[in-house]
């Protein structure tokens, strides 16, 4: 059986709002590990995976590994009936066609109960290689959604150059242009809002901007945003958490 | 624009 405890529940709110758009259905997998989720979108063209680590939970107990099949809209809808700082504990058993949900205010004197109803999924899960990529930009996760929410007036994809001084996201459209710059500033006073990029070559990739928004909605979980690329290889986007991360993972447009 | 690539020809099914 699955027992999961989580002091601040706020985080499995938010984790829901980054995902939810993307992926309809999918397993949470249990095991001693943690919670782990890998979804592809409708469309094939984005991944997402993501680990909640058992070190995040208090207890976490699964004897078990344990898929499941969540609807992730009706999750998200039950997650709206908790309090922001509730906690939030997850149960089910082995055989379970349901997933209990507990959620206790911090005064301990409401404690609310749900049970969702769990479905089969059968989806294909896809091995991802370990990969050294040629450019990675660590950058505030703020202004990397910034960027895309604004590149979005004018186009659908956006072309991300990344040289040792900086990185460039531009994008053209029926309007008009525009480019967005960021310099690697490694010795601003602020560390949350630098730019550090690790090069081992150029990259100039081009993705769409809508699934980049998409993937902005992961913002609140972490301020700090990472960006993986090689030539011809599907963008990593990271968003690390304590106790976890949550990657997407978007195949890139490939030239005409 | 440059045509979109399925995310399943890079990653193999396990």
């Amino acid at each position: 059986m699955l027992e999961a405890r989580l002091q601040t529940g706020a985080l499995l709110k938010k984790v829901l709002e980054a995902i939810k758009e993307l992926i309809t259905d999918a397993n949470f997998d249990c095991s001693d590990n943690g919670i782990a989720l890998q979804a592809m979108d409708n469309s094939h063209v984005a991944l997402v995976a993501l680990l909640l680590r058992h070190d995040g939970f208090e207890p976490y107990r699964c004897d078990r590994s344990l898929a499941l099949g969540v609807n992730l809209v009706s999750l998200s809808k039950v997650l709206r009936c908790a309090g922001n700082d509730d906690i939030i504990t997850l149960k089910a058993d082995d055989t379970a066609d349901v997933l209990s949900l507990t959620f206790e205010n911090t005064d301990n004197d409401r404690i609310s109960e749900y049970e969702l109803k769990l479905m089969d999924i059968d989806s294909e899960h896809l091995g991802i290689p370990d990969t050294t990529y040629e450019a990675v930009v660590q950058m505030s996760s703020a202004e990397f959604a910034r960027i895309c929410k604004d590149l979005q007036v004018l186009s659908d994809s956006v072309q991300i150059d990344v040289t040792k001084e900086g990185v460039k996201f531009g994008a053209k459209g029926e309007l008009g242009s525009g480019a967005v710059t960021l310099k690697q500033n490694g010795n601003v006073d602020k560390e949350e809002e630098a730019t550090l990029i690790e090069l081992q070559q150029n990259v100039s990739l081009n993705f769409s901007l809508k699934y980049l928004v998409n993937f902005t909605k992961a913002t609140p979980l972490a301020s700090r945003v990472s960006l993986s690329m090689s030539s011809e290889v599907p963008l990593l986007v990271e968003y690390k958490m304590e106790a976890g991360y949550i990657r997407y993972y978007l195949a890139p447009k490939i030239g005409e | 624009t440059a045509p979109q690539v399925s995310i399943k020809s890079f990653f193999h099914t396990v």
